[in-house]
């Protein structure tokens, strides 16, 4: 699964999700992809995110909604958001993955427990920061 | 932060042991030109919703990851591919699931959000839609690499082990890399 999120010079969130699926799949399984508010959601009022993961887990859990609702209603930080959802709710119940979320400040978060996401950013006047490995 | 862009490229078993320093530096080489193609476009005051799309069509086009070429086998052999996106200024939202002959699922996505009135179309539905749109369409062996076969001749090796895929699937002992691609 691949994804992007932005936050432009109007002020304006955006976020896309796009897969394959997962290997062996049968019966026209879709995983969280391409369903709105499991893996992929933006909305200016709180945050944007896309997931990448074991969509069965992201789709029950609503993940990327649930970061951007934790975000409007529980007034806490996207980045918090993010990590209770992928390394506390998640995490609790075998769901693996991550995410990338952005706020609309531009605050960025990249949180995922497995060992590695493959990953980068760059905000403006910085250069890009790629990364794979958890370190 | 007056504008800023990230991406990934799926997360999973991923370690320093898993792949070669050749391999490493072809990823992060992708990675780094698919967020600097989004940046150009932010810094020059596009939109948004153009950076991303075109962030994902870098990543769609490389062989390396699980989405447009480079999708995992499905267990029949074949690619099915999903996508979405969303604008977080009106709510927009479009999404496409199981298509298999459209060359860039994320543009479709970005058709169906822009130019129908529906949120999500699927499978044969989707494929005319595309085609409606005038979408680049490929045959589904376009999405083939090598790696991506090797992968599910793993997967159905184990599975075959097991009586019941699904109880395979649920177990503690489900290998997220099949998932992850």
């Amino acid at each position: 699964t691949v994804g992007a999120v932005a936050l432009d010079k109007q002020g304006n969130l955006a976020a896309a999700t796009s897969t394959g699926g997962m290997t062996a799949k049968r019966y026209g399984r879709i995983g969280d992809a391409p369903i709105i508010g499991a893996g992929n959601f933006a909305d200016n009022s709180s945050c944007a995110v896309s997931a990448t993961g074991h969509g069965e887990f992201f789709i029950r859990y609503r993940v990327a909604a649930d970061i951007c609702a934790r975000v409007k209603y529980g007034g806490i930080s996207a980045a918090e958001a993010a990590d209770q959802v992928i390394q506390q709710d998640l995490k609790k119940v075998g769901g693996t993955g991550g995410v990338i979320v952005m706020d609309k400040q531009g605050n960025i978060s990249w949180p995922f427990n497995t060992e590695g996401m493959y990953r980068a950013k760059r905000s403006a006047g910085q250069v890009a920061e790629v990364a794979i490995f958890q370190e | 932060t007056d504008f800023a862009i990230v991406i990934h490229g799926g997360a999973g078993t991923i370690n320093k042991a898993s792949m070669t320093q050749a391999q490493q530096a072809d990823y992060e080489r992708t990675l780094k030109t698919a967020v600097d193609a989004g940046y150009v476009i932010l810094e020059q005051g596009g939109s948004s919703l153009d950076a991303i799309t075109k962030a994902v069509l870098v990543l769609e086009d490389s062989p390396l990851f699980n989405a447009g070429k480079g999708a995992v086998y499905t267990y029949d052999g074949g690619h099915e591919l999903d996508a979405s996106i969303m604008r977080g200024d009106t709510l927009q939202a479009g999404a496409i699931a199981g298509v298999t002959n459209v060359k860039n699922p994320v543009l479709l996505a970005r058709a169906v959000m822009e130019k129908s009135e529906h949120v999500m179309l699927a499978g044969k539905g989707a494929e005319q839609f595309a085609k409606e749109q005038q979408l680049e369409l490929v045959a589904n062996s376009y999405f083939d690499t090598e790696f991506r076969f090797k992968a599910l001749q793993k997967a159905l090796e184990t599975m075959n082990k097991v009586p019941h895929q699904a109880s395979q699937r649920l177990s503690p002992s489900w290998q997220p890399e099949w998932n992850m691609g």
